[in-house]
């Protein structure tokens, strides 16, 4: 009813209600997409921003992890900022009259709800297999890109457990399905938290990508937009050589696909709270987190492929 | 609901290679039920931990004996549930 208030969390039921509420009052602007289910049976809304036309796309997706509420928080936020001020910001404006943009605020919802639930720390999906005792799957282990490599656990019960096969989450062949049959996206940036990491390919190997310098650059430009708000430092680097090593992540998948901005951010940690960041952080988050999105995302608007 | 009553986050930082590989063996213990929040990756970099009440002593013996230093980065993380809790409850008031 208008009175949503972006500075604190929510439950899947209040975001999912927002997100409607995006939808009706910038209508001619946002529209829903639902590109599936998950395991629960929970759908999978992407908010589509398109000022018509088939044009080529940027997708950013949030809360992939469960517990990292401030990442969905952020989405929110993002998503209303880019529906109210169409028109208004010389840069929103210019970017969708050139591109579409898919937004996932939430991409594991069973997850998220789990999160509220029963378990503030649940990061994994909720998939169940006859005669495992442990639940879930990371979803960002589960990426047809070095699946199963070093960097994921192949035990059920572990955190960074990487499933039984790639896409074996059906939250994640969502979202590639509907990648692949768009067929014309060209950015993937995926948000995370905490760490204050921009991060680029590749994740499950150490060799630099071909696009190395260039996806460096961007990425060290963004993080300085992010860094001129309130002054939060980001490192920057590709997953493996400079952060962690990790396999089945989704950027890597995005980049191998043929997407060749592929970035994932950890968004800001204060060194105190991880994933239990207090609510009154959101707002200042996500207005930091805004300036490096925008700034890889006037590259992509400039730079087409 | 699970309850994180006692529970603790520890800030560990290790110096060198020798000391990754200690807190590698440690993540690989399920027995202590550790949720790494932050995983080891290289030395000088901050490792964070939420340690179960139940498994506190252990850790930090572990970590005593083999020189590693580390800080409480959550005295307890239940109390900051409660907190979130109350807060997203007042906030549901309010709208």
């Amino acid at each position: 009813n208008g009175n949503f208030n972006f500075e604190t969390y929510h439950t899947l039921d209040e975001i999912y209600q927002e997100m409607d509420h995006i939808v009706a009052e910038h209508p001619g602007l946002v529209s829903k997409v639902n590109i599936g289910h998950s395991f629960e049976k929970r759908p999978m809304n992407v908010l589509k921003f398109s000022t018509g036309g088939n044009k080529p796309a940027i997708w950013l997706d949030a809360g992939i992890h469960a517990r990292e509420w401030v990442t969905q928080a952020t989405a929110l936020w993002t998503a209303n900022k880019i529906a109210t001020e169409y028109g208004k910001d010389a840069f929103i404006t210019s970017l969708l009259d050139q591109m579409d943009l898919f937004l996932l605020p939430v991409t594991n919802p069973d997850g998220y709800v789990f999160s509220h639930t029963s378990n503030r720390m649940w990061r994994k999906t909720r998939s169940r297999v006859a005669g495992r005792a442990c639940v879930g799957v990371d979803p960002n282990r589960n990426w047809d890109a070095g699946f199963a490599g070093p960097g994921a656990s192949n035990k059920p019960c572990s955190d960074s457990y990487h499933g039984p096969s790639a896409n074996s989450e059906v939250e994640v062949k969502s979202i590639v399905d509907f990648i692949k049959s768009h067929g014309n996206f060209k950015a993937f940036i995926t948000i995370h938290s905490y760490s204050q990491l921009l991060m680029f390919p590749y994740g499950y190997k150490c060799s630099k990508s071909d696009t190395f310098d260039e996806l460096n650059q961007v990425a060290q430009q963004a993080a300085k937009a992010v860094e001129s708000l309130y002054g939060t430092k980001y490192r920057v680097g590709p997953i493996c050589s400079v952060i962690y090593q990790a396999s089945g992540g989704s950027i890597d998948w995005a980049y191998d696909y043929g997407i060749r901005y592929s970035f994932a951010f950890e968004l800001r940690d204060t060194g105190r709270y991880g994933f239990l960041l207090p609510a009154k952080q959101i707002l200042p988050t996500a207005q930091e987190t805004w300036l490096g999105l925008q700034s890889i995302m006037e590259y992509v608007r400039d730079h087409p492929y | 609901r699970e309850t994180f009553v006692g529970d603790q986050v520890l800030e560990v930082t290790p110096k060198n290679e020798d000391q990754i590989k200690n807190l590698l063996e440690l993540e690989a213990e399920e027995d202590l039920q550790l949720d790494f929040w932050k995983s080891p990756t290289t030395s000088g970099e901050t490792v964070h931990v939420r340690v179960p009440f139940v498994s506190l002593q252990a850790v930090k013996v572990f970590l005593e004996l083999q020189g590693i230093d580390y800080s409480i980065m959550i005295e307890d993380v239940q109390a900051l549930l409660d907190e979130e809790k109350e807060e997203m409850l007042l906030n549901q008031r309010e709208r």
